[in-house]
């Protein structure tokens, strides 16, 4: 149950490019990335491959990204998969897989090249198989202490490199939903699952569906708030399972910690509303009545699970908490105000901002505006050649069509293409309140409803 | 809902986590543009992958042989003006117009629903038991002058909001139900003029419920689907 793929990291749309490029590079072959995978591992001289997930075409590399006169490319047509051996600064076990470009030891000695047999002789010869190469360190005698390698100075033969197990190598803090180091199996020694595939387990965690949680090839992850990284494991036959990581020494202090309103998500709300808005108490995060739960404040150190308060140790979209009705579980503390997350504005306008001609070049949340002059990122449909008496100059912040709601411009974000500016109205600027006289409506064709379930008598 | 019954608002949307659990409620504008509430959403350039919109059916959490249902992805969140507290979503697709799904009309710029007019509201939202929790809810609401809001409200109401009048039988939205439309049927068609916002406390019986003015902004509504 185990995939190739598992001995693979995943870059997606990148391409790894030879410079100059290699006039004999590989055919590519098809097949699926797993079959591809199985090609490069039983190849001595495949380290990486790409692969097109359109064409099914895959093109076994021999180098990596640490390998010299390369370079990494954006390409939509490709994901790049790399042997992890190659790519990891950490060690697994003994370090025997290790082929990693460390080449100094634990002492800052540099590392004598394996082919060369001065200042030291020795009988450990590089051949494609043992992975002995450059003055890397290595582990060809599965020495308890990891990779070593013989060093040029002349009165120390060989030393430990000190390179580190993955799972001492990167430390976690609170419950590790940050944690991103390279630890690929559970507290049991089981291989993880990669999160991209759907077996042995089916799972929610798809990595193009959570884009923030870091769900990297099998790495252990947190996706869900649980109490500590895990993963789905290869073992058929159990589902999930911790990983053991270190625990950092320091807990982080909380960022941007806010009481009387919420920001974001609201993970770092720590007010004191207690109360769902339908008036329903909250339930006690350290009661398991009437709802059993798994954060337990001990266990949740850094999520501030005191009391009954609305807090979001799981990140969803507001702050929540279990409630004292029965009947409800959960309920969204989505009453708490949010705090403002608008850029404070320097200058201000008249009326609509019609006739505002100041230097603001910024939108209210802090986008550089594109030049009015400018055809990317944004076809602007408003230009000085369409307005030309529209003070349209270089970027700063107009009002060419009246917008009843300020100046604004196009942004230099390719997926915003206009917003309003970090400009306020002019206290006492007079504008015509929209209740002092009310429009006749006139409708086209929407907002018909063929049938109401009223008529018929619910 | 609360203090609402069980009925149809096809241009009501329900707003789906990556979970797919549904935390608030949107309009359907146009066939591939939904209205929402800031509130709802993390930021103006949250990263929406995996957020969904749900239409089509009158079922929370529809089994999986539901018919009309649609489960649309949403790509983009575009924030109305500052003090709107108004996003526009963009679905990936055109949503599907049918017998279980329609658009909403947008009033004209700036139009002021008369008093007494009287609206609905609906949504998946809690119900506080007062309605069947596992289907769409939807409940009448008449609208309140300005002045009269005004003052039950000690001056503090703003242009850009809309208010309705209390009832004593406890009706009005609740968590689960913000972004969610106040409709008002006018010349013999649904126009989209209020957007519900969380407010402290559900469904009061002493004070109107506040409501995004929604005419107030759809020149900027048209100019973010024109753009």
């Amino acid at each position: 149950h185990r995939s190739p793929l598992n001995d693979f990291q995943r870059l997606r749309a990148t391409e790894l490019l030879a410079v100059p490029a290699d006039p004999v590079a590989p055919l590519p072959e098809r097949g699926s990335a797993g079959q591809c995978a199985q090609r490069c591992a039983a190849s001595l001289t495949c380290r990486a491959f790409h692969y097109n997930r359109q064409s099914q075409l895959c093109q076994l590399l021999p180098w990596t990204q640490h390998s010299p006169h390369v370079q990494l490319q954006k390409n939509i047509h490709y994901d790049l998969y790399q042997k992890k051996d190659y790519l990891r600064d950490c060690i697994v076990a003994d370090g025997s897989s290790y082929r990693g470009t460390r080449a100094t030891t634990e002492k800052g000695l540099r590392c004598q090249r394996w082919q060369a047999t001065t200042p030291h002789d020795h009988r450990f010869r590089p051949s494609p198989r043992n992975g002995l190469e450059e003055n890397y360190c290595r582990n060809p005698d599965q020495d308890k202490r990891g990779p070593w390698c013989y060093t040029v100075d002349p009165n120390i033969r060989h030393q430990s490199c000190g390179i580190k197990k993955c799972e001492d190598a990167v430390c976690m803090t609170c419950n590790g939903e940050e944690y991103r180091g390279t630890v690929d199996h559970t507290e049991s020694g089981t291989e993880c699952q990669r999160w991209d595939l759907q077996h042995p387990h089916k799972h929610p965690y798809h990595p193009d569906k959570y884009p923030d949680k870091g769900l990297d090839d099998n790495y252990c992850r947190n996706p869900d708030s649980s109490e500590r990284p895990w993963c789905y494991t290869t073992d058929p036959s159990r589902e999930r399972e911790y990983c053991r990581i270190r625990i950092c020494k320091k807990r982080p202090r909380p960022l941007n910690v806010t009481t009387s309103c919420f920001r974001g998500k609201g993970e770092s709300y720590r007010g004191r509303v207690n109360v769902t808005v339908s008036g329903i108490p909250c339930q006690r995060w350290d009661a398991q009545t009437p709802h059993q739960h798994h954060f337990v404040p001990e266990k949740y150190p850094c999520k501030d699970l005191q009391e009954n308060y609305c807090r979001n140790p799981d990140g969803s979209e507001a702050p929540w908490c279990f409630t004292a009705h029965r009947a409800i579980r959960i309920a969204f503390c989505f009453h708490i105000r949010r705090c403002p997350d608008e850029l404070s504005t320097q200058e201000c306008y008249h009326g609509h901002g019609e006739s505002y001609h100041g230097h603001v070049s910024k939108t209210r949340q802090g986008i550089t505006c594109q030049p009015w002059a400018a055809q990317a990122p944004h076809v602007p449909q408003i230009s000085p050649v369409t307005h030309p008496e529209a003070h349209l100059e270089e970027n700063y912040c107009r009002n060419p069509d009246n917008d009843s709601h300020g100046p604004w411009c196009y942004t230099m974000d390719p997926r915003t293409p206009f917003d309003y500016c970090a400009i306020k109205p002019c206290s006492g600027s007079a504008v015509p309140s929209v209740l002092e006289n009310a429009d006749v409506m006139a409708f086209e064709q929407c907002g018909r409803r063929d049938e109401r379930l009223q008529q018929k008598g619910r | 809902i609360v203090g609402g019954q069980p009925g149809n608002s096809p241009w009501t949307v329900s707003i789906r986590n990556r979970a797919g659990v549904h935390f608030c409620g949107g309009s359907l504008v146009q066939e591939q543009w939904v209205i929402s509430t800031r509130q709802c959403f993390s930021s103006c350039d949250a990263d929406l992958t995996g957020y969904k919109v749900q239409l089509g059916t009158l079922f929370k959490d529809p089994g999986p042989g539901d018919p009309d249902q649609q489960t649309i992805p949403i790509v983009r969140i575009v924030c109305g003006p500052s003090e709107s507290q108004l996003v526009m979503l963009k679905l990936s697709r055109p949503a599907v117009l049918n017998r279980r799904v329609a658009l909403i009309c947008l009033p004209p710029e700036r139009y002021v629903v008369p008093a007494n007019t009287v609206c609905e509201i609906a949504g998946w939202g809690e119900t506080r038991g007062t309605g069947e929790s596992s289907v769409l809810n939807v409940a009448q609401l008449p609208v309140l002058a300005h002045g009269e809001c005004n003052a039950a409200l000690r001056g503090r109401l703003k242009e850009s909001e809309l208010c309705t009048a209390p009832l004593r039988a406890g009706v009005g939205a609740c968590e689960g139900d913000y972004g969610g439309p106040l409709a008002c049927l006018t010349a013999d068609c649904w126009v989209l003029e209020g957007v519900i916002t969380p407010s402290r406390v559900c469904a009061r019986i002493d004070q109107p419920a506040l409501f995004i003015r929604v005419s107030l902004y759809v020149d900027w509504i048209h100019k973010v689907m024109k753009m």
